[in-house]
C-alpha cells in the first residue's frame, strides 16, 4: 500500500490516530482497534488489540504509552512495537507464538489531551488537560490519580503542582476509561506494562510502600530477564526492582492499582536517556531505543507462557 | 519560532547535592524560583545524593547558578538552549517529510 509511515520521527496526535486505523484496516485477521472512552476535552481514546483470533479466552497484555505529555519517546514506542508485531509475525517464532497465544491491548496515547497540548502550545507539559475549580493551574497526573493510596505519599493535593494527585481517585477521565477496562478484562490480563521517561528503569510494585510483593520471585526473574534482553541490543544497562526503593515513594500509580487488582505482572518502564536529553530525546534515538524495549516487552511477555 | 520561542535561553542544569543541608538549600531555592521539575518530579522527592535535573527559565539562570555556587552545590548544565534542542527535534523532520 502507499501508506509510508515513518517509525523513527515524533508524530502528532493526528498522524497517530490516522496510522492506528490505517493498521486496523490493512491488518483485518490481526488488528481490531476500539475506543474505552473519551478524554477530559473529548478526544476517544483508542486501543489497538494485537493477536490471532485463536480463541477468544486468550491470556492477555496490556500496554500503555504517554501517560505523561512530555515523555514522547512512549507513544513512539507503542507504535514502534505494533510495526514489529504485525511486521515480524512470519518471520519470527517468539514474536508468532506470543502473538498466537496473547492478545496485546496498546494504548499508544494516554493522556491525548495533554499529548496534544505538548505539541502545539507546551513542549514540556506533563499533566492532563482537565480544568479544576477555583483553580487557575490545570491537570492532574494520570500516574498519582489511580484509586491505590491515593495522594498519600510522593503525591501532591495541590492542583498547581506536576505531581497533583486529582480531586478524588480516578477523577481523570482518561484513567477511569483504562481502570473500567481492565476491571471488566481482569480475568484475562495478565500483565500491565506503562511506558515512561526517562531515567532507563524497570519497575515493579510497589510504589507507595518499603514492601516486597507477594510474588517477588517471579516478577524479579521476568525483570532481571527483561533487562537482560534490553541489554542484549546494545549495551545499554536498565535498573531494575521496586519503584519504591528503586526510584521513590509514590502513591497512586497504575503498577500499584493494576497489581492490587489482580494482574500478576505489572511494570513501568523508563526508557532513555539518563538525562543528556532528558524528556529531548532526539529522533536519531528512537530506533536503537525502541529496538531494545521491544526485546524486554517480549521476553515480559513470554514470561506470562512460563509456569513460574 | 516553534512554541513561539517560549524557550529560548531556557537551560536544564543537572543539580546534585550531597548533604542533607545541601538538600534542604536546594528545596527552598526552587520553592522561590519558578522551576520546572524534570527529575525527580516533585520537591519532596529530593534527597541527598541523588542528580536533580531541572528546567529553569532564561531570567532565572544566573541566580540560580549564584546561590548554588555560594552553596558550594554541585550542578551542570545539561541542555544549555531548550528552545534550539526543542527545534532541533523537529526541524530535521520538516527537511526530510520534504524530500
Amino acid at each position: 500500500s502507499d501508506f509510508q509511515y515513518d517509525y523513527e520521527v515524533y508524530h502528532s496526535l493526528d498522524e497517530i490516530k490516522s496510522w492506528m486505523f490505517e493498521m486496523n484496516r490493512t491488518h483485518p485477521h490481526v488488528v481490531d482497534m476500539f475506543s474505552i472512552g473519551r478524554s477530559y476535552e473529548g478526544r476517544p481514546l483508542y486501543i489497538l488489540q494485537l493477536g490471532k483470533r485463536t480463541h477468544p479466552y486468550k491470556k492477555a497484555v496490556w500496554m500503555d504509552c504517554g501517560v505523561h505529555a512530555r515523555e514522547w519517546i512512549g507513544p513512539a514506542f507503542c507504535q514502534w512495537f505494533v510495526k514489529e508485531a504485525l511486521n515480524s509475525y512470519r518471520t519470527d517464532p517468539v514474536m508468532r507464538r506470543l502473538m498466537n497465544h496473547l492478545n496485546f491491548y496498546i494504548m499508544p496515547v494516554f493522556n491525548v489531551d495533554g499529548y496534544h497540548y505538548s505539541w502545539t502550545t507546551d513542549r514540556l507539559w506533563r499533566k492532563t488537560r482537565s480544568r479544576i475549580a477555583r483553580y487557575q493551574c490545570r491537570g492532574v497526573d494520570a500516574n498519582r490519580n489511580w484509586k491505590v493510596k491515593w495522594c498519600d505519599e510522593g503525591a501532591s493535593s495541590h492542583p498547581c503542582d506536576e505531581t497533583y494527585c486529582g480531586p478524588y481517585p480516578e477523577s481523570e477521565p482518561e484513567v477511569k476509561a483504562v481502570a473500567r477496562f481492565l476491571r471488566k478484562q481482569r480475568k484475562r490480563v495478565k500483565a500491565y506494562i506503562s511506558i515512561h521517561a526517562y531515567a532507563q528503569m524497570l519497575l515493579y510494585p510497589y510504589s507507595y510502600k518499603y514492601a516486597t510483593i507477594p510474588n517477588f520471585t517471579c516478577v524479579e526473574s521476568v525483570a532481571h530477564n527483561a533487562v537482560n534482553a534490553l541489554y542484549s541490543a546494545y549495551g545499554v544497562r536498565y535498573r531494575y526492582g521496586p519503584a519504591s526503593t528503586t526510584l521513590y515513594v509514590s502513591s497512586g500509580s497504575s503498577i500499584d492499582w493494576a497489581y492490587k487488582n489482580g494482574i500478576p505482572y505489572t511494570f513501568a518502564f523508563e526508557l532513555r536517556d539518563t538525562g543528556h536529553y532528558g524528556f529531548l530525546l532526539p529522533e536519531s534515538l528512537i530506533n536503537p531505543t525502541c529496538t531494545e524495549t521491544t526485546r524486554a516487552v517480549k521476553t515480559i511477555a513470554s514470561g506470562l507462557l512460563k509456569k513460574c | 519560532h516553534l512554541y513561539n520561542n517560549r524557550y529560548a535561553g531556557d537551560q536544564v542544569v543537572r543539580v546534585t547535592p550531597h548533604t542533607t543541608e545541601d538538600v534542604r538549600v536546594v528545596k527552598r531555592l526552587f520553592e522561590n524560583l519558578k522551576v520546572d521539575l524534570w527529575r525527580p518530579n516533585s520537591l519532596t522527592l529530593i534527597q541527598a545524593d541523588s542528580d536533580v535535573d531541572v528546567h529553569i527559565g532564561h531570567g532565572d539562570i544566573r541566580e540560580l547558578k549564584g546561590r548554588l555556587k555560594g552553596a558550594h552545590i554541585y550542578h551542570r548544565v545539561l541542555i544549555s538552549n531548550l528552545q534550539k534542542e526543542i527545534e532541533k527535534q523537529l526541524a530535521v523532520r520538516s527537511t526530510r517529510k520534504r524530500r
